[in-house]
């Protein structure tokens, strides 16, 4: 564990609870991406799927618990919670999701490390990770206000896989001298997604005006 | 062994 990887925990569970707050405290799920959110959960129990058969720490267990946790919490309260459910704009969430979850699942059997259920679908998780933003950057653009909260939400996001870049170069240099590509590489795509929307927020945040992404 | 390194990440 390395400085690195340990503030993009935080950063990633950071904002989660960001998102959460913003569905708890105004009962509105106004400008999230019920989509992103169902994809996240799809990678979390893809992700995690060694949760009870293997140990790897105590603060590996309690954070897989916790985005499993908190990722269901936000879709039930977007999906099922009768106040929280009526502010979700289901017109302006148009990516279509699932067309994202068949060609991760075949590049994940094409390129993996072993030929396992466990490796095939953690593989699969990593890929679909990096992709997951899409609908809800898709609706960023879409929507014409984007509210602070939801802004500091992707952006938190972004960032946690910016720090696993760091983490990645530091335990490449510093540690195992050990090249892991799938990980790398979904991951540099992660954040290369957000490239843009960061551009944008740093600029709004600059120039204190609400955020806005090009059309 | 070698696999399971690179899962020890969330």
């Amino acid at each position: 564990m390395n400085l690195f990887r340990l503030a993009g925990d935080m950063t990633h569970l950071f904002s989660i609870i960001v998102l959460l707050l913003k569905i708890h405290a105004t009962k509105s799920c106004s400008g999230i991406s019920l989509k992103t959110q169902e994809l996240y959960v799809i990678v979390f129990l893809t992700r995690y799927l060694d949760l009870f058969t293997r140990f790897v720490s105590l603060y590996n267990t309690v954070m897989k618990i916790v985005f499993i946790g908190t990722s269901f919490a936000i879709v039930w309260y977007m999906r099922y919670h009768k106040v929280v459910k009526q502010t979700y704009n289901k017109d302006e969430d148009t990516f279509k999701h699932y067309f994202l979850l068949l060609p991760c699942f075949v590049l994940a059997l094409l390129l993996h490390n072993e030929f396992t259920t466990m490796d095939v679908l953690w593989t699969f998780s990593l890929y679909l990770e990096a992709v997951a933003i899409l609908p809800q950057l898709v609706l960023l653009q879409q929507s014409r206000n984007i509210d602070n909260l939801t802004g500091n939400y992707v952006f938190f996001l972004g960032a946690y896989r910016g720090l696993y870049v760091l983490n990645w170069i530091y335990r490449y240099f510093l540690q195992d001298h050990r090249a892991r590509w799938i990980p790398w590489i979904s991951g540099l795509v992660q954040t290369a997604l957000y490239a843009d929307f960061f551009y944008y927020y740093i600029l709004s945040w600059k120039k204190h005006e609400k955020l806005k992404l090009p059309a | 062994a070698e696999e399971h390194a690179a899962k020890d990440e969330l």
